[in-house]
């Protein structure tokens, strides 16, 4: 069986706007480590992949791996009658087709309950293969989500070029071009710094609707990383204290 | 022109 107690609901509830726009149905992998997500979204283009850890749980139970094949849409009604700061508590019994969500108000006797309808999903796990990267961007993720949202508006791609310089985002639309530059700053200790490691110059492109969708995770984390080869999926990564979020981006290739 | 490339010819099936 499975028994998960969260501090808060809100992690869950973020988790699930940062994923349910790419992906409708999904398998949450349990095992005594914690509990581990991977989807694509239709069209291949996107993957995104969730761990949390057992250790970041008030509780955690797991007796043997299981998944829990779970509808988001649903998920997310469901988790709309929780309080951000509710207690919540996952549980699933061995070959359950239910699973059950317990929220425990922080500060009153409100105890609600919540049964959801569990499915069989079939997912082909991808093999993600360890990437050297040439190039590492650290940046604010409020600043991420502001130049890709910026961009969006103008065209559909963007490009993105590492240099010594920094990270220079552009895109062209039909009336209108535009492109954002980040200097690299002097200080790695600051928050709002933006720390560019790189092998080699890259520069790829990617579908902007796609970064418009990954950068909801910035609710969850202050920082965002950026890690880049040329020619190869982009890895989008979110790090926060319970575990992560990271999100595969397949580029744009000329013929 | 640029093409939207599939992550399946990057990823190996697991």
């Amino acid at each position: 069986m499975l028994e998960a107690k969260l501090a808060e609901a809100g992690t869950l509830k973020k988790l699930l706007d940062a994923i349910k726009e790419l992906v409708t149905d999904a398998n949450f992998e349990c095992n005594e480590e914690g509990i581990n997500l991977q989807a694509m979204d239709n069209s291949h283009v996107a993957l995104v992949a969730v761990h949390l850890e057992a250790a970041g749980f008030k509780r955690y139970r797991c007796d043997r791996p299981m998944p829990l094949g779970v509808n988001l849409t649903s998920l997310t009604k469901v988790l709309k009658c929780a309080k951000d700061d509710d207690i919540t508590t996952l549980k699933a019994a061995d070959e359950a087709d239910v699973l059950n969500l317990v929220y425990e108000a922080k500060n009153s006797d409100r105890i609600a309950e919540y049964d959801m309808k569990l499915m069989d999903i079939d997912s082909d796990t991808l093999g993600i293969p360890d990437t050297e990267y040439d190039a590492r961007v650290t940046m604010p993720s409020a600043e991420f989500t502001r130049v890709v949202r910026d961009l969006s508006q103008l065209g559909e791609s963007v490009r993105i070029e590492v240099s010594k310089e920094g990270v220079r985002f552009a895109s062209e639309g039909e009336a209108a071009n535009g492109s954002v530059l980040m200097k690299q700053t002097d200080d790695d200790e600051d928050t709002q710094a933006i720390t560019i490691e790189m092998n080699q110059h890259v520069s790829l492109t990617f579908s902007l609707k796609y970064l418009v969708n990954f950068s909801k995770s910035a609710s969850l984390c202050p920082r965002v990383q950026l890690m880049m080869s040329n020619d190869v999926p982009l890895l989008v990564a979110y790090d926060f204290g319970q575990g992560y979020i990271r999100y595969y981006l397949a580029p744009k290739i000329g013929d | 022109s640029l093409k939207q490339k599939s992550l399946k010819s990057f990823f190996s099936k697991g």
